[in-house]
């Protein structure tokens, strides 16, 4: 299960 | 990994008529066994989807609907994160490659990114995305 706010995430690209 | 990677390579050849919906199904049916590897599937997609072939794009954009659709919650995450959204950003953004992706594939990228927003609430980073799109102008209608 994924955790939020805790994920290996990255931020959003902004277009 | 390689049976994931020859199924997207056969889902999405320029010599296949139409869907290969046996390799769809196959690809499909792989995360439903694994869901381990669905971020290794959703890169492989992504590969795919940034082909500069149209029909290689339009068919990794199939695989992606209709994993949606199939596969569970470890795939629908993998594909709600900014990793994965990203790369679709890329694809339609003017800023990235949106001048140079056709036109089908960058239509095909927001209908399903606004049909997700819609079944996939709990994948809040999706809405996120598209809003984002919208705010910039790259959504139009």
């Amino acid at each position: 299960p994924v955790i939020r706010g805790f994920s290996d995430d990255e931020p959003l690209v902004v277009a | 990994t390689t049976s994931l990677e020859a199924l997207i390579q056969r889902a999405t050849s320029v010599s296949n008529q139409g869907p290969d919906t046996a390799a769809i199904d196959a690809f499909c049916g792989l995360i439903n066994r694994e869901p381990e590897c669905a971020q290794t599937a959703a890169k492989f997609i992504t590969a795919k989807v940034h082909s500069l072939q149209e029909w290689e794009a339009l068919q990794a954009l199939l695989v992606l609907e209709t994993c949606m659709k199939r596969c569970g919650s470890v795939f629908h995450a993998e594909v709600g994160k900014f990793r994965f959204l990203n790369e679709l950003i890329k694809l339609v953004s003017p800023k990235y490659l949106g001048a140079h992706t056709p036109e089908p594939v960058r239509r095909r990228v927001l209908e399903l990114m606004y049909t997700w927003t819609i079944q996939y609430p709990r994948e809040s980073k999706i809405k996120e995305a598209y809003e984002m799109l919208k705010k910039q102008g790259v959504v139009k209608e």
